[in-house]
């Protein structure tokens, strides 16, 4: 399994469609400070169904969404898409391709998509157990992250163990 | 449950003392049980010594050292329980020059069985790269893709 | 007591209104008191926004954006009450290489009226030293001096 | 007033005796991971009066003490000595150029000078008050300190600014 694309839209600097192909092997996203870098990570965490907003570095739910700026007015709703290569049925499902939709608007109402199916947040969030990925799971380090696996309490790496065994 | 814990936390052990000295170019480290009795509660302690020095606490080692060592204890697990992907945000910005060239050497070793998605400001980060992703900002404020072309 | 934290304030709060405008080429930003009536126990509220960007919570801003900001308010402060000295360990290790550059511009001239002593992994900080210091460690783990030259 | 030079032996890695002669201007220190660099904030911090081991990322008073390696062995003393420029007598004293000494003993026995005389802690404390030097100054930033300024609650921040008043 590996992440095939990424598509971003109105989340958070995200204002215009974008759709980023990854490949197998070491991807480098590079850019000046503020250009939206870490976003992405925000976006990836969010469509496989972060509820933390301070994970998110926002202090409530309408933060995910493109604001506006001096140049544009804001938007009504965030989505991100998350495509999967799932040849290796690492999924438990049928398809050899996996698709999550995540997408929320200013009132507050969220839509959850699996393969273009709704579906509801428990459905993504139970699809990654055990993988390593998403809730309580190694595979995403935010920035400034990398230090809290030393400054943690043994006890709270304890939990992170859990995840993995 | 304890003994598919105590499983994996071998051999991510086994692992750890590995990877640390790789990334170090020697040293070592160890991760430790801290209440081998009571397995269900015990916690987990880091021990790392890096080449040449006495074991300390890890609150005296630098900046680069700390980082370095979580690193090798991320790449342990990564090893030990691939996940499909990763996506690691400037987690080498403390590194200097010389543990740049033995984190990027391992992170090639580390994305033959994991993906890896990296944002980074380090060239030589860039240059183990397979694909280069350029972001950059409109006057709007607007983030937008650049396609970066990697010339070996 | 309370009318010279004021009038410090004030002056702070002047001061990194036009920091922050040089430093990020434009924006703005305002040092609050979030209790106007009750100056004792009022708190400080930094806000700040980039050039281009709308305001939003100082938690949105990348790991780059928040470096600056501290960074024009610590100026603010040195210049509005010079210390003879100040020690800076590695506080531009987040900024990409065209926030350096304002950064090193702005160093500069606070070295004007504040001895500045920076320990830092940054080409471009090397390169607006007066004067620069190796440490290197032998295989002994102990530190020595290198004295480094400097060509300019 | 300017800092002149510093002088360490037997603090943290610093086991042979260095000094280090400043300039006015900028001062950059430079060198790999773990050299030591660090640590001569620390030993400034801790000859300016600092007393939680904590911010000089100890966890007991003997750790800023040489504790050997495997090319040597522990050494029972550290001193550091900060020489300063008192040239304008910010500092109320009528030396030109004032000399503080810090040790520290195994035993936990600690020993200040002011220019070579015996003080007390106390007196270095209350030297450097109102000078923006010292304890909760803002002249010496840590190394992933500069966030802090940003986390700290406003009325963390208001106690700063009380500080440079
Ligand atoms: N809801 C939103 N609407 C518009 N802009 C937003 C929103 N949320 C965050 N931003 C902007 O996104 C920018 C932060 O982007 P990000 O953290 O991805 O930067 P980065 O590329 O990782 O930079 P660095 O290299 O400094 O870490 C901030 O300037 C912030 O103002
Ligand atoms: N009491 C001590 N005795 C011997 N060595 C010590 C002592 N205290 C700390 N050290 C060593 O000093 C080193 C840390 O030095 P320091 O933090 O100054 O590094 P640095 O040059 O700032 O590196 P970086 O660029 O990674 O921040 C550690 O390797 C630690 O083992
Ligand atoms: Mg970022
Ligand atoms: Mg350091």
């Amino acid at each position: 399994m590996y992440l095939k694309r990424v598509e971003l839209q109105g989340f958070k600097s995200f204002a215009d469609r974008i759709e980023i192909e990854f490949q197998p092997g070491i991807n480098a996203i590079v850019g000046p400070n503020g250009s939206g870098k870490s976003n992405i990570t925000d976006a990836i965490r969010w469509v496989l169904g972060e509820q933390s907003i301070k994970t998110l570095r926002g202090s409530k739910l309408e933060d995910v969404i493109f604001a506006g700026s001096h140049g544009r007015r804001p938007m009504g709703m965030a989505e991100v898409s998350i495509i999967l290569d799932n040849s290796d049925h690492l999924l438990p499902l049928e398809y050899s391709e996996v698709c999550i939709t995540r997408r929320v608007f200013r009132s507050g109402e969220s839509e959850f998509y699996l393969n273009k199916v709704p579906c509801r947040l428990k459905d993504i969030q139970e699809l990654f157990m055990d993988t390593g990925i998403g809730k309580d799971g190694y595979s995403i380090i935010s920035q400034g992250e990398v230090d809290e696996f030393l400054i943690s309490r043994p006890e709270e790496r304890r939990l992170m163990f859990e995840e993995t065994a | 449950m304890e003994e598919m814990f105590l499983n994996t936390f071998q051999r991510v052990k086994v692992e750890f003392q590995k990877v640390f000295v790789e990334l170090f170019g020697g040293g070592k480290a160890e991760l430790i049980l801290d209440d081998g009795e009571n397995l269900l509660d015990s916690g987990i302690e880091i021990i790392a010594q890096p080449p040449g020095k006495k074991l300390q606490n890890l609150t005296l080692l630098s900046g680069g050292e700390r980082a370095l060592t979580a690193i090798a204890l991320l790449f342990s697990i990564l090893n030990i329980k691939a996940t499909p992907f990763c996506i690691l945000d400037e987690i080498e910005a403390a590194l200097d020059d010389a543990n740049i060239d033995r984190f990027t050497r391992y992170l090639k070793k580390v994305s033959g069985h994991t993906q890896v998605i990296i944002i980074t400001h380090r060239k030589g980060t860039m240059e183990v790269a397979d694909a280069l992703y350029g972001i950059a900002m409109e006057e709007t404020a607007v983030s937008k893709l650049i396609t970066v072309k990697l010339e070996d």
